[in-house]
């Protein structure tokens, strides 16, 4: 028997609209922690991690581990039913469910959908918990703004990181351009820039992706990335009081 | 230029 009730469900919404581009089919794993999910793009370039804490939950009950094989854009359909304000429900009843219920509960309407699930033998990667040499954390919507400005002049966008803050950078056919960062401890903590750079990096990404999973910056007023070098970084969103998304990205490397 | 590369290089199969 799983049910997880999210006050706002619109929250729910948000994190489907943030890796509906990026993933097809996810297995949604339920355990009495929470909920969890961990799929990767087609082209196996980037990895989707979402940790849901049971805390989170206006109502939360697991008694046994489920793993629920869904197709996102069917997940979407079901979705697009229910209002953003609306408290959203995930219930089944079986240890082998076959269809997950939802209920969305809003003042003056009540309604109840199943969506048929999948068994999906998808390979888990297992990612391993890494000591980032750079960590930087700044507002979302500047993250957001600048990976689609530069993303119009180059598809592959470089990020250097130094003590005096994160620098982004493009070299395309038409030309270049770089947009530094500063660093600054404005007691707004959604404008504050902040970076711990033991070792300064310099990679390279495919900015589609930035672009792709950005949606996810309404998740978060604030965006961590966290870099070493030559290994992929991840993208941070956290959910307040309830977990966090994130992308791991591969870096693209100079041949 | 730059060659991407994918996750299967950095992270091991659970």
């Amino acid at each position: 028997m799983f049910e997880a009730k999210f006050e706002d469900g619109g929250l729910f919404k948000k994190i489907v609209e943030a890796i509906k581009e990026l993933v097809k089919n996810v297995n949604l794993e339920a355990n009495g922690t929470g909920i969890s999910l961990q799929a990767m793009d087609t082209s196996h370039v980037a990895l989707v991690a979402l940790q849901l804490n049971e805390k989170g939950f206006k109502k939360y009950r697991c008694e046994k581990s489920l793993t629920m094989g869904l197709s996102i854009e069917n997940l979407q359909k079901i979705l697009k039913c229910s209002g953003n304000d609306d408290q959203i429900t995930l219930r089944t009843q079986d240890e082998e469910p076959t269809t997950l219920s939802f209920t969305f509960e809003s003042k003056n309407r009540i309604s109840e959908f199943q969506l048929n699930l999948m068994s999906l033998d998808q390979e888990q990667l297992g990612v391993p918990d890494t000591e980032y040499s750079s960590v930087v954390r700044m507002p979302s919507n500047e993250f957001t703004k600048i990976c689609r400005e530069l993303g119009n002049i180059n598809e592959a966008i470089g990020i250097e990181t130094s003590k005096e803050g994160i620098k982004f950078y493009v070299k395309g056919d038409i030309g270049e351009g770089q947009v530094s960062v500063k660093i600054n401890d404005t007691e707004k903590p959604e404008e504050r820039v902040e970076c711990e750079v033991d070792e300064p990096v310099n990679l390279s990404f495919a900015v589609r992706y930035f672009n792709l999973f950005n949606k996810a910056s309404a998740l978060s007023s604030q965006v961590i990335l966290s870099m070493s070098q030559d290994q992929p970084l991840v993208i941070e969103y956290i959910i307040e009081e309830m977990g966090s998304l994130k992308l791991y990205l591969a870096p693209k490397i100079n041949d | 230029g730059y060659m991407q590369t994918i996750l299967q290089g950095y992270f091991s199969q659970a």
